[in-house]
């Protein structure tokens, strides 16, 4: 995260750390056996080992958080799974759902965060701000050890294929199923990858006790600390709740 | 085979006897006979009581007489000088000597006849309770007219048993009443009325004359009644001393009268009618019977139900009512059912992520209140935590029925908040 500091689990208590050897990236808790994440992050051969409840990203502290055990991960079925990570230009579908075989436990430090809702007021346009949070990169550090967040705003698309074109000549992909967030400064970077960009719901009044949704899920971007770009969830409702449907089991295999 | 008659004579008669003689003869003449014994000839030494020899006569162990030292004739036309009339026909004669006599004694000579008894007066006994009739060698009772002789050929009574009173209502004498009744009798009387009657005896106390009791309390001549379920008397006296209207409960009733040999007493008057057999008004707790009666008899039929929470268990199965009948005896049936509180719901079941306020009583009507382990779970349905132990057992909530809540995770509430996120 850049323009961030650092930010307490019972802050952002749905970020969920996602880890393995080939991956250092985050994820948006959804339910009590569902994580939301980016579909680049889990593109792998097994789905990477997973934390809930801690902002920090050390083994030590890991061992106390609560480990949660992927099922099965699933790729949105537009994602072009297995391109090198290198080589891809299309993150359009950068979306997944780890399943977990275990629901859970809600506490203060853990709890999901809420889905969009159908309506258009869902889906954030420019001017709106999001919470971003992560252990990616900093202005600093390859990799936070310690949880970090920041406040973006929602800016044109076009802001972020102007920065994707300026960058590197057009050749990345800019589709309606993104959003454009960040400012100069204020940004995700790699390792972010998946976490959720928090939005406050619109329809939930009360100023007290604010209510976010998850409006995006950190994609791609090219340069850390100007535009990000965020899969835009509301794109993904009805496939995030039929999966989820269709897919939930009580019992542990 | 046993003789009519026979000798005995002491020992060398009518020579000297011996001394020292211990001799017994037992005579024994056919039932129904005395024996009279006489003595022809008698020359025994005398002694003071016949202490040394004599002849002594028994009769049953009782001593009739005993003989010693010389008798004249009774009269100068009769040869006996002794004789002995016993009214059994068994005798003993027993002779002793004693071990020195001076003079020459000849004994004695005996001879015993079988005669006729006169049973009827001869015994202190009265061997009939009527008429007693004797004949040689025996004796006969007989009765007076009405009367026949009992089995035992000693005793007569009046035949007044067996009479069946099957009619719903009606009146039982004793034999000739109002006049004097028979004694030494036994009547045997039955009421016997349509299952589902009882019978109801109603006297008056005038209308009872019965010998009273004798100085132990005893009634001899008495009065019983005896139904299945009790026995009611022995009375007796001048009035009638029970109640003067015994509910037997039962369809059948024996009335029973005995008297003894003596007492002139006019006897007694009954009335009787059949009552249907009601059952008890018996409703037990939490249940409600229809039709409701202030009394109920035989055949009537009630629907015993029970009230919220309550159930009849019969075997495995429960039921919120049953139909009980009322039986010709008086009883219900199935009179062990009753209205029991229905099966506990027993402890309410465990929700994922919520708490149960279990209470300590979980039969019927308790409540149980669910939630959820907040500021981190919500109830859905909203405020479907209540429920409450229902009739068949199990607890239910008025929106979900049986089936529980669930407590979903609270999304998207940061418990701390993001001091930066705010709109700009």
């Amino acid at each position: 995260i850049f323009g961030g500091r650092a930010a307490e689990a019972a802050q952002v208590p749905w970020q969920v750390f996602l880890r393995d050897a080939a991956t250092w990236a985050g994820g948006a808790l959804v339910a009590a056996r569902w994580v939301l994440t980016a579909a680049h992050a889990v593109d792998g051969a097994a789905p990477p080992a997973a934390f809930a409840g801690s902002a920090s990203a050390r083994s030590a502290d890991l061992r106390r958080a609560q480990a949660l055990r992927p099922r099965r991960v699933f790729l949105h079925p537009g994602w072009k799974a297995g391109l090198e990570p290198d080589a891809r230009r299309d993150f359009d579908h950068d979306i997944a759902l780890l399943q977990l075989r275990d629901p859970v436990e809600m506490g203060p430090a853990v709890g999901p965060i809420c889905l969009p809702g159908r309506s258009e007021a869902y889906t954030p346009s420019a001017g709106d701000v999001g919470l971003i949070s992560g252990w990616g990169g900093t202005e600093r550090r390859e990799r936070a050890l310690t949880l970090r967040a920041a406040v973006v705003p929602v800016v044109p698309a076009q802001r972020c294929r102007q920065a994707a074109a300026q960058a590197d000549g057009g050749v990345y992909a800019f589709t309606d199923n993104m959003l454009c967030a960040g400012e100069p400064g204020v940004d995700s970077c790699q390792g972010d990858s998946g976490g959720a960009l928090a939005v406050r719901d619109p329809q939930h009044r009360d100023d007290d006790n604010p209510r976010f949704y998850v409006a995006g899920l950190v994609s791609w971007g090219k340069k850390c600390g100007t535009y990000g770009v965020y899969t835009k969830v509301s794109r993904y409702l009805d496939w995030i709740l039929k999966t989820m449907q269709e897919n939930d089991v009580a019992d542990d295999d | 085979g046993l003789p009519m008659y026979g000798e005995i004579l002491s020992p060398n008669y009518p020579q000297a006897y011996p001394n020292e003689v211990d001799t017994s003869w037992h005579i024994e003449v056919p039932e129904g006979f005395g024996v009279h014994l006489y003595f022809t000839h008698l020359d025994l030494e005398l002694s003071e009581n016949c202490e040394y020899d004599f002849v002594q006569i028994l009769s049953g162990g009782i001593q009739e007489g005993k003989l010693c030292g010389q008798r004249p004739r009774k009269s100068a036309d009769s040869p006996i000088v002794a004789e002995f009339r016993v009214p059994y026909n068994k005798l003993q004669v027993t002779f002793k000597s004693d071990f020195s006599n001076e003079e020459r004694f000849t004994g004695f000579a005996a001879y015993y006849v079988a005669v006729d008894v006169d049973e009827c007066t001869e015994f202190l006994d009265v061997p009939c309770s009527h008429f007693c009739n004797n004949f040689i060698g025996g004796y006969f009772c007989s009765c007076p007219p009405e009367y026949f002789l009992y089995d035992d050929m000693r005793n007569c009574g009046v035949n007044c048993t067996g009479d069946v009173f099957t009619a719903l209502e009606g009146e039982i004498t004793s034999p000739n009443y109002p006049s004097t009744y028979p004694e030494n009798s036994r009547c045997e009387y039955r009421i016997e009325l349509e299952e589902g009657f009882q019978v109801v005896v109603t006297m008056r106390r005038e209308d009872f004359d019965v010998e009273p009791a004798d100085a132990d309390g005893r009634c001899q001549d008495n009065l019983v009644f005896v139904s299945r379920k009790q026995q009611y008397g022995p009375y007796c006296g001048h009035g009638f001393p029970g109640p003067l209207v015994i509910e037997t409960g039962s369809n059948t009733l024996d009335v029973i009268f005995q008297t003894d040999l003596t007492g002139e007493s006019k006897g007694w008057k009954l009335r009787y009618h059949g009552d249907p057999i009601p059952c008890p008004k018996d409703v037990k707790a939490n249940s409600i019977w229809e039709p409701e009666k202030a009394k109920y008899v035989f055949k009537d039929v009630v629907k015993i139900s029970c009230v919220d929470g309550f159930e009849i268990v019969q075997g495995s199965v429960g039921s919120t009512f049953f139909y009980s009948s009322c039986q010709s005896d008086g009883r219900w049936s199935s009179p062990d059912l009753v209205c029991q509180r229905t099966r506990d719901c027993g402890p309410p079941a465990p929700l994922e992520h919520g708490r149960v306020a279990e209470p300590e009583d979980t039969s019927f009507g308790a409540v149980a209140r669910y939630s959820c382990v907040e500021p981190y779970y919500s109830m859905e349905p909203d405020g479907a935590g209540l429920y409450r132990c229902s009739g068949n057992g199990s607890w239910v909530n008025e929106v979900l029925g049986a089936e529980l809540p669930e407590c979903v995770p609270v999304c998207g509430v940061p418990r701390k908040p993001w001091a930066a996120a705010q709109q700009r």
